[in-house]
């Protein structure tokens, strides 16, 4: 199965 | 200072009732630009931002750049107070710990005062880059929804591939599969049911479909909904707050190991 990916590996902090 | 007069006080209603499934806690952030919000849910697999800008306000006042930390779930069970046809004003002071949602009745003959605590949110805030993302889908929101329910019966992972063919909504699971494939239309009397397919490149990505069925609350914002996908990136999942301003929702898609 796919695995979830996290959402902050795409967009750093500001 | 704050002081934000919202006449179309359901907008205020149906944006909470759009995020609080998603988000328990989170800043509000009021500035000269808007009133606006940015959070996470608890995993860090989707993203919330929310902005109403000042000029959808009838009156407007943020004396300074203002973060109010609140609980979404308080804040739904105060602005569910609010009739559909009130003006909601939103009030607080600099530095102060409450908020104070002020409901006035269309006939001015009602009118109430909710004060709310504020809490401490320690939020990270991330960037979001402009990007060109490689195909863009206009749908009626309520079509979207249809589809995410409908598939959300079947599997629990949802593959959205857009083909000059159209856009395809995949699933599978232990009872079987299921394809919805929509094609560009626009020959329709009104503008808010056309499909518009934008490709720049074929695009294919896999989502958690308990999100996308998340982000469909906010279907009575708005007749259209805008899914923007490029094989890098989070899909954006947006939908339009009357004039003034949007709920974007991102999410990350799920990736072959």
């Amino acid at each position: 199965d796919p695995k979830q990916g996290n959402i902050m590996s795409f967009f750093k902090k500001a | 200072m704050l002081e934000l007069r919202l006449v179309q006080g359901s907008l205020l209603k149906k944006v909470l009732e759009s995020i609080k499934d998603l988000v328990n806690d989170a800043n509000f952030d009021c500035s000269s630009t808007g009133f606006s919000l940015q959070a996470m849910d608890s995993s860090h697999v989707a993203l919330v931002s929310l902005l109403l800008r000042s000029e959808g306000f009838e009156h407007y006042r943020c004396d300074r750049n203002l973060s109010m930390g609140m609980n979404l779930g308080n804040m739904s069970k105060m602005l569910k107070c609010a009739g559909n046809d009130d003006i909601i004003t939103i009030k607080a002071d600099d530095g102060g710990d409450t908020v104070t949602f002020m409901f006035e009745s269309p006939t001015q003959d009602k009118i109430a005062d909710f004060e709310m605590k504020l809490m401490d949110i320690d939020s990270e805030h991330l960037g979001i880059p402009d990007a060109e993302y490689h195909s863009i889908v206009r749908m009626p929101s309520s079509e979207f929804q249809r589809i995410c329910k409908d598939l959300s019966t079947i599997g629990d992972t949802v593959v959205i591939s857009v083909t000059k063919e159209g856009v395809k909504f995949s699933t599978a699971g232990d009872i079987g599969t299921a394809n919805i494939v929509l094609r560009q239309n626009t020959t329709v009397d009104k503008p808010e049911d056309a499909i518009v397919i934008e490709m720049n490149e074929p695009v294919s990505l896999s989502f958690a479909l308990r999100y996308m069925n998340s982000f469909t609350k906010a279907t009575p914002l708005s007749d259209t909904v805008t899914i923007s996908l490029s094989s890098e990136l989070p899909v954006v999942v947006e939908y339009k707050v009357a004039e003034m301003g949007y709920i974007r929702y991102y999410l990350a898609p799920k990736i072959e190991e």
